[in-house]
């Protein structure tokens, strides 16, 4: 399954 | 977005801003650790990958352009512009003490095994060890010019101002990201030791030199 976390910060 | 993140966003422009202008402005790089800054445009260039893939918004893309400038900004003027005057034979940790583990670690603890994923957590943790090389060349030489001092004050407060951030978040949001605050504390460690020679010398007006 694909799965993309969010990255929000720098 | 809260004032500790923004802040510390802040915090971390104006310290890259202060080493380019430390540069420029001596037409020198004399005591800053190339190897470091060479992690940091690693550090940015793995973590971004998603610029162009996945838009969170206008200042979150505008901060990434920028960072990645700086940091290949400041490679190119260690490497190449100033290269004369770059003390290379201070700067000698080895990349591989931090490479090797940071590598294995990305692959052993992350949230996804995916491509972007493993490079995403890569950076976060080689981030934390970025520094050392710098630390270690000052610890070296016993001295560091005190617009280098400035510079790793303001990138120890970025870290500090993260750590507000995220406790912040957990408080307001319930959002957390563990890979990221324990880097995050490991790396804000590192510049403890710097924060008192800071405080004790350089805002006493005296010159960073260690007995």
């Amino acid at each position: 399954r694909e799965f993309t976390y969010v990255h929000d910060e720098l | 977005m809260n004032v500790f993140r923004i802040l510390g966003d802040l915090s971390h422009l104006l310290a890259m801003f202060l080493l380019l202008v430390k540069i420029w402005r001596s037409k020198s790089c004399a005591g800053i650790s190339g190897k470091s800054q060479i992690l940091f445009a690693l550090v940015f260039t793995t973590r971004y990958l998603d610029l162009f893939s996945n838009f969170i918004s206008i200042y979150n893309t505008v901060m990434k352009v920028v960072f990645l400038l700086c940091a290949y900004v400041t490679v190119y003027m260690i490497y190449w512009k100033f290269r004369k005057t770059f003390d290379i034979e201070n700067d000698t940790f080895r990349l591989e003490f931090l490479l090797v583990p940071v590598i294995g670690l990305s692959f052993l603890v992350n949230y996804s095994y995916t491509p972007t994923e493993v490079l995403w957590t890569f950076s976060i943790y080689l981030e934390s060890v970025a520094i050392l090389p710098q630390l270690f060349m000052i610890s070296k030489t016993g001295e560091a010019e005190t617009i280098t001092t400035h510079y790793l004050f303001f990138l120890g407060l970025y870290r500090a101002l993260y750590l507000a951030n995220w406790i912040w978040r957990y408080q307001t949001e319930n959002f957390y990201d563990q890979i990221s605050v324990v880097s995050g504390v490991v790396q804000t460690i590192f510049y403890c030791d710097f924060f008192y020679l800071y405080v004790t010398k350089v805002l006493k007006g005296k010159k960073l030199s260690l007995p």
